[in-house]
């Protein structure tokens, strides 16, 4: 574990508890992408079949269970909560979520470690959590003004895997034989698919105006 | 190379 590492997982916690935040506080979802947040349930679970299996830490093991089981809370939050649902607007999430599912799929069929049945979900998951963001990206663009727990949490979501990105330079600079290439070139890709939105953040931060996507 | 050398990150 190093210091980059940490700071991107507790980055990762706190975007999350944002989140949660943000529904329980305003009983709302408005501004929140469902179909992010699907993909991201699917994320956590085809990576982190090897609970049962492998154990690593005892920091490993509580914050899967913590990402797994708050992914799910705000799934199951925003489909059936008998009020969080109502906020829920549907017809501005119209990311067709289920083609990047199969896409980052197929390319795991393809692209892995080891054609094993846990290697290929990781790879799949990786894949996934790369674009899984841009069903929320969309709609951002799409809904003017946005909240603003729903832009710390898209922000703190983007931060984590920058983080990442220093913890896999700094184990590549410090561990012999070190090589996580799919996980570092799928975390650039994920982080640049940010750069955008962290433009026109910091330009938001700096006018102390809010934030404003272009259409 | 088994599981846990490669995936002990989250």
């Amino acid at each position: 574990m190093n210091i980059f590492r940490f700071a991107g997982d507790m980055t990762h916690l706190i975007s999350i508890l944002v989140l949660l935040l943000k529904i329980y506080a305003t009983k709302s979802c408005s501004g929140i992408s469902l179909k992010t947040q699907e993909l991201y349930a699917i994320v956590f679970v085809a990576r982190y079949l090897d609970l049962f299996t492998d154990f690593i830490s005892v920091y490993n093991t509580v914050m899967k269970l913590v990402f797994i089981g708050c992914s799910l809370a705000i799934v199951w939050c925003m489909r059936l909560h008998r009020v969080v649902r109502r906020t829920y607007n549907k017809d501005v999430d119209t990311f067709r979520h289920y083609f990047l599912v199969l896409g980052c799929f197929l390319l795991a069929l393809f692209v892995h470690e080891k054609f094993t049945f846990q290697e290929v979900l990781w790879a799949f998951s990786i894949y996934l959590e790369a674009v899984a963001i841009l069903p929320q990206l969309v709609l951002l663009q799409r809904s003017g003004n946005v909240d603003n727990l729903t832009v710390q949490y898209v922000f703190f979501l983007g931060a984590y895997r920058a983080f990442y990105i220093l913890n896999w330079i700094y184990r590549y600079l410090t561990e012999p034989h070190f090589g996580r290439w799919i996980a570092s070139v799928a975390g650039l890709v994920q982080t640049a698919l940010y750069a955008d939105f962290f433009y026109y953040y910091f330009i938001s931060w700096k006018n102390n105006a809010k934030l404003q996507l272009p259409a | 190379r088994d599981w846990d050398d490669y995936h002990d990150e989250l």
